[in-house]
């Protein structure tokens, strides 16, 4: 099975 | 003081439509470049951002910048009231409480007028600029929604590969399996029936399939879809508005 990842792993917040 | 006037209603109704299921509530930040907003879905899966430039008004003034913060829900009730080819303008003062909608019938001369009440809303924004792809597909939008929609059935996840010739969608589940293989082709007669594939590196991903078919709700924004992947970072689905476009960009699912 996978796992969903989410947005925060990829993106910083500005 | 902003004035942002469509000459058809029908834009902003399909492009709040696209993404009103998927997030609720929106600042729409609003500039002399035109209107443009970043939202992410509770799960924080999947990030809209939309742009809509001066060229997709009739008229457009926005004397200072201004963030109307709107509930989604509320404002396509509004929108539902207008008739798609009605003209709309969007009316706001500086430091607006409220957005006024003014729908305008010319050849009846039928004029209506809504007021929105508008939020303050807490959203952190995400840098979302500079991305690099591994590859970037271009292809008909319907039928992107159509290959979403049918693997839907079989599975909640969606594998999407991409090799230099071809793009392979498949599906796996538990009443068995399905793929559909696009090859990059051009149309001379049609040209948006065309699918197109750049390729850096050939890639293998797999998305949640429920968010694939929030994203497909902006297929009837344009005839194209651009999708770009790469195994390091989100993909990008994007359609685009004859100035601006509607973007997600969607979070993958990984091995554990």
């Amino acid at each position: 099975t996978k796992k969903q990842a989410t947005l925060g792993s990829f993106f910083s917040s500005m | 003081m902003l004035e942002a006037k469509f000459e058809e209603a029908s834009l902003f109704k399909k492009v709040i439509d696209s993404f009103k299921d998927c997030v609720q509530l929106v600042n729409f930040n609003c500039s002399e470049h035109g209107i443009a907003a970043q939202a992410v879905d509770d799960s924080r899966v999947l990030l809209v951002s939309l742009s809509i430039g001066t060229e997709s008004f009739q008229d457009f003034r926005c004397d200072r910048n201004v963030t109307l913060g709107a509930d989604l829900s509320s404002l396509s009730k509004i929108l539902r009231c207008g008739n798609n080819n009605d003209n709309l303008t969007l009316i706001a003062d500086d430091t607006p409480d409220s957005l006024l909608l003014l729908f305008e019938d010319t050849k009846k001369d039928r004029i209506s007028e809504y007021s929105l009440k508008l939020m303050d809303i807490d959203a952190d924004f995400l840098d979302i600029e500079g991305m690099q792809y591994d590859t970037t597909i271009t292809m008909p939008s319907a039928e992107f929604a159509k290959v979403v929609r049918d693997l839907n059935q079989l599975s909640d996840s969606l594998n999407i590969l991409v090799t230099k010739d071809t793009v392979k969608f498949v599906a796996e589940g538990d009443i068995g399996s399905g793929s559909v293989i696009v090859k990059p082709h051009t149309d001379m007669d049609k040209p948006d029936d065309s699918v197109k594939v750049e390729l850096d590196k050939p890639v293998d991903l797999t998305f949640g399939s429920k968010y694939l078919l929030d994203i497909i709700k902006g297929a009837g924004l344009s005839n194209q879809i651009t999708i770009k992947l790469s195994s390091e970072t989100p993909a990008l689905f994007e359609f685009g508005l004859q100035s601006g476009y509607l973007q997600f960009f969607l979070a993958p699912k990984f091995n554990e």
